[in-house]
């Protein structure tokens, strides 16, 4: 009906309206509820930065996502319901190889210049290993039929905590603690075979944000940088 | 010819043949879904539907699921918590036969059985559900390298290499620890 009705007769150029600062970075979301444009356009447009070394929480969201990497490079990991675990190397190059190590890679080495899309309430993670910062924009696609919530963009998230006050400036999109808070802490235990203890610390809000710092790094099995540019000039124009 | 389509298409399909179970485990449950592929006609529909059985004390381990689900309690009880994307349970409850509950598009839902065991059906608002899990066999922590696990959660090795393995033989049903054997519903 909102879309029915609207004219697109003005517009104007907007950038982000609220910036959630973490540890490792910021996430700036622009208020759709004040923007009639976008609310016709159906999408809530986004900004993430990552500093060096530091690590967006894992989460899935309510719509579809579509990012650009504006600047830097890091890794994506993408988690599918039922795919094999973890990044899987294959030594095979082209043909049938080549398709089945797609298939199967968790980890994706993102840079400069990539598109990556998302499907709705896939849980995924982003990593800056480079040494300058990783931004990519990105729009929600809140009117996309695989989103059967509410017209609101919602990240939900598998660890972390949006920083105090945060929830206030984010507007229209809602984001807080973790979803593992909402668990009772003796259901979670029992759930994943872990001590109380251990369960709750993983339920602890530490404040620190939506991207972490990594103190020494993540070391993990991926695609090294050098076979992904070898990758980029064989695909050629 | 789309009489000869509509005319001749399989509307039916048992969800209660324990045969046809998509999850089977011994003292825990099954779990049987009706897709699209089993029932082609839900496409036109788009609609989708899993039957649910829990043995006493048994658990429906955390997971969400790509779509709204009604679900109806066809017998038992038991405990169940649906927590939203902020972290806040948005329902912790005991849930009885003759009972509907609406579990919201990609909320988080754990379910537990009570004494006499929970079964339900739900229909869900796609042809195709799928279930991402927190544990088991396909967990989304257990698909995470552990050194993500343990940045996120500003855990040990020890522990992250518990979260995502301590129940990793299992599946979306997990069957009661022997130190859970007593109901909380």
């Amino acid at each position: 009906q909102l879309q029915q009705s609207c004219r697109f007769d003005r517009l104007n150029a907007q950038e982000p309206t609220q910036r959630i600062t973490s540890e490792g970075g910021s996430v700036e979301l622009l208020n759709v509820e004040d923007s009639e444009q976008f609310q016709c356009a159906g999408v809530a447009p986004l900004r993430e930065t990552l500093n060096p070394n530091a690590l967006s929480l894992p989460r899935y969201t309510n719509t579809p996502t579509m990012a650009y990497v504006v600047e830097g490079e890091g890794r994506l990991g993408v988690v599918f319901p039922g795919c094999p675990e973890t990044f899987q190397s294959s030594t095979s190059r082209g043909g049938e190889g080549q398709q089945s190590q797609e298939r199967s890679q968790k980890i994706r080495r993102v840079r400069r210049g990539d598109v990556v899309a998302i499907p709705a309430g896939v849980a995924y993670w982003l990593y800056n290993d480079g040494n300058r910062r990783l931004q990519i924009v990105a729009i929600a696609d809140t009117s996309n039929h695989q989103n059967q919530l509410d017209q609101t963009y919602r990240p939900f998230y598998l660890a972390g905590s949006a920083p105090s006050g945060a929830q206030k400036a984010a507007g229209a999109t809602s984001i807080g603690d973790n979803i593992l808070q909402g668990f009772d802490t003796d259901t979670l235990a029992e759930a994943m075979g872990i001590s109380q203890d251990t369960a709750r610390r993983i339920q602890q809000n530490q404040k620190k944000g939506l991207i972490v710092k990594v103190e020494r790094g993540l070391r993990m099995p991926g695609p090294p940088s050098d076979d992904y540019e070898r990758e980029r000039e064989r695909e050629g124009n | 010819n789309v009489e000869e389509f509509y005319c001749s298409m399989r509307l039916r399909h048992n969800a209660d043949d324990s045969e046809d179970a998509d999850v089977y485990v011994r003292n825990g449950g099954r779990l049987n879904t009706v897709n699209r592929l089993k029932l082609p006609a839900l496409r036109s529909l788009r609609l989708g539907a899993e039957r649910g059985i829990l043995q006493p004390n048994a658990m429906f381990a955390p997971s969400w699921l790509n779509a709204h689900a009604v679900m109806y309690v066809t017998r038992g009880q038991g405990r169940i918590q649906i927590v939203q994307n902020e972290g806040r349970r948005v329902f912790d409850g005991a849930v009885k036969e003759g009972q509907f509950l609406v579990i919201p598009q990609l909320h988080a839902i754990a379910k537990q059985a009570g004494k006499d065991g929970l079964e339900w059906i739900s229909f869900t608002t796609s042809d195709s559900p799928i279930r991402s899990t927190l544990t088991g066999r396909n967990s989304v922590l257990k698909a995470m390298p552990q050194e993500v696990v343990m940045n996120a959660y500003r855990i040990n090795g020890k522990d992250a290499r518990d979260l995502r393995r301590n129940r990793e033989h299992e599946t979306i049903i997990l069957s009661p620890t022997p130190q859970h054997q007593q109901p909380r519903a």
